[in-house]
């Protein structure tokens, strides 16, 4: 454990802690895709199943749990409790063209074709794009929330920081899995447009608004 | 090989 992936697990603790809040709060899921949110709920799910098999360490399976239990919980909040505020209007991205071919590829691309490998190998891919419902939302409504652009800043932050990790642990342990740094580099490129909006705009007290 | 190395990262 280094410091890069440290502090990139506690950006995603944050990012995932900051929207759950914000729907919790705020009572509204306005701006919010349910559907990446449904993904993110899938990837946790297909990546942590080795909680039941596997013990490595309080932290790991603490981090595991408190994931699963905070994307279900904003889930529950979305389609369930705050429903009437889900603007499912402009969350209709076609979650099956990402789905489909990601559940593909694992089956082609994979370190070991063992069930739990697989399903680990899809939660990556899955994870990469899982993203792309949200900022297609954005697109659309031309505008986000302020806590919303905070949300997605530690979310981009946290695979960039594994990415950091990655390298340092390739130079120090020799140790790379290129799965998850191919992954990671195509999850974070998908951010950069989005880090340059938040970097020029919200840092400078703006309101985040397409097109810029 | 990969898979001996426990999935330590989240």
């Amino acid at each position: 454990m280094n410091i890069f992936r440290l502090t990139g697990d506690l950006s995603h603790l944050a990012a995932i802690i900051i929207l759950l809040l914000k729907i919790w709060k705020s009572r509204s899921c306005a701006g919010i895709s349910g559907k990446s949110q449904i993904l993110f709920a899938m990837v946790f799910t297909t990546r942590y199943l080795d909680l039941l098999t596997a013990y490595i360490s309080l932290y790991n399976t603490s981090m595991k749990i408190i994931y699963i239990g905070c994307s279900y919980a904003t889930v529950y909040l979305i389609y369930a409790k705050f429903k009437a505020t889900y603007d499912g209007n402009h969350d209709t991205f076609r979650v099956e063209f990402l789905v489909v071919p990601v559940g593909g590829l694992s089956f082609l691309v994979n370190h070991d074709f063992s069930p739990l490998e697989i399903l680990w190998t899809f939660s990556i891919y899955l994870e990469a794009v899982a993203i792309l419902p949200q900022l297609f939302m954005i697109s659309k409504t031309g505008e986000a929330e302020t806590i919303t652009t905070h949300y997605l800043f530690f979310l981009g932050l946290y695979r960039a920081l594994y990415l950091i990790n990655w390298v340092w642990r390739f130079y120090f342990e020799g140790f790379f899995d290129m799965i998850a740094i191919v992954a990671g580099v195509v999850q974070t490129i998908l951010y950069c447009d989005f880090f340059y909006l938040y970097v020029t705009k919200v840092l400078k007290g703006k309101k985040l608004s397409l097109p810029a | 090989e990969l898979d001996d190395i426990e999935k330590d990262e989240l």
